[in-house]
């Protein structure tokens, strides 16, 4: 079983990997690796053992070729359809960011249950009803689904994905969701990104 | 130095003692912090020893005690003024976030260059020209900055933002910023959260 921490730092190590082989690198050697993240070379070094051997001892890793093997690792070499709920400001956000796409998650569906969104258009997509979830995510085929709703409807649009027959859910309503045993639940809270840095100022102030 | 690895956990044994704390426990062992956010046991233990001797052995933690003290280590003891440079879809979503709040980070100044928003009010509080940033944010003597606004004005911003005396941020915009050595930036790409998920799906598939 692999350790969030472990996927979290993959996803990194290929944001590097994708500057590197910009600048021109065409070997990558640890280090480098463990020096942009601040972390510790032997870190590296373990996390990439765990799937395979890359590189050659004393030689590095050929730049373009460990970028593949984390693509392959982190599910990134195909592209993955995304429905959302909840076009309010966040779900807006996220609609619009154009960074998910660079990474191959395209979001193709969107709902909502105000009458007033319903049918219109947001960044060139139609905002649907949710009653009409299960049939167009069975439609579109998606498999992720991003819930930007209020809190006290957050488990009750989860039920929905889930019945639909979605096994992988962002979630960034602060509500404490629960999901069947073979669906990933993945949370964001923001303010844990505010936490790091009031750590860092209030231990300064020493 | 702590790896941020550990701030991220503190904040997270955080939530699980509250939760816990209102479901009833007076104390609190490590394994229980470690199997709700599955991981070790002797990782929570590591953790909470880099900072002292809480807890007796073979007693755990008493739970209203030890939750005061990853407060203290995280700075949440207090409350944190902060401003936000970009009311957009993503900046008036944070903006009407209470989570913020709950743990003590106040958005106390909004900024943005849209004339047709200076002077607007979102969520109770005036959007405020972006040239009038510096005085504003010494009046207010606010020490968190979030950029939310598109990539190309993320640096910019950020100048603006350190000159006036900022030493922690929390950038949204993807865009890789530079900040002063004393300065403490903090990016945040919600993408690494939908490749935590593409991982498991597509090791799900086999
Ligand atoms: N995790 C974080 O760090 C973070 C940060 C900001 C906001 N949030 C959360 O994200 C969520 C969205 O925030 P927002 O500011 O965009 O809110 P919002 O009110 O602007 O948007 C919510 C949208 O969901 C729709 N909606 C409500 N109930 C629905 C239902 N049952 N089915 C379908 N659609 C429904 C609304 O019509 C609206 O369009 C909230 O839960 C908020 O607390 C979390
Ligand atoms: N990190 C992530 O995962 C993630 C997710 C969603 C959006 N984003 C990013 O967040 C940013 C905001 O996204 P959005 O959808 O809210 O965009 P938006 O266009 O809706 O909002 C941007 C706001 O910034 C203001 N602005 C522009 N230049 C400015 C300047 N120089 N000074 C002050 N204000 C200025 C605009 O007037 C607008 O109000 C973008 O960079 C986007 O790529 C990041």
């Amino acid at each position: 079983k692999i350790p969030e921490t472990t996927i979290a730092r993959l996803s990194s190590y290929l944001r590097v990997l994708d500057e590197l082989g910009r600048m021109g690198f065409d070997n990558t050697a640890s280090y480098q690796l463990a020096e942009e993240l601040d972390i510790n070379d032997s870190q590296v070094r373990k996390d990439l053992s765990l799937f395979g051997q890359f590189g050659k001892p004393g030689m590095g890793y050929e730049t373009t070729k460990l970028k593949r093997e984390i693509q392959k690792i982190l599910g990134l070499t195909r592209k993955w359809k995304v429905a959302l709920i909840g076009v309010g400001n966040l779900g807006s956000a996220l609609l619009a960011y154009k960074g998910f796409k660079r990474q191959g998650f395209y979001i193709v569906a969107v709902f909502d249950n105000d009458p007033k969104k319903i049918g219109k258009k947001w960044a060139g997509i139609v905002i649907h009803d949710i009653t009409q979830l299960k049939p167009i995510i069975r439609k579109e085929r998606t498999e992720i689904g991003i819930i930007t709703v209020p809190a006290p409807a957050a488990q009750e649009v989860a039920n929905l994905l889930t019945k639909a027959g979605i096994k992988a859910i962002l979630n960034f309503a602060p509500a404490r969701i629960s999901v069947p045993k073979d669906v990933r639940l993945s949370n964001v809270d923001l303010s844990l990104k505010l936490e790091n840095l009031s750590f860092f100022l209030s231990r300064r102030g020493r």
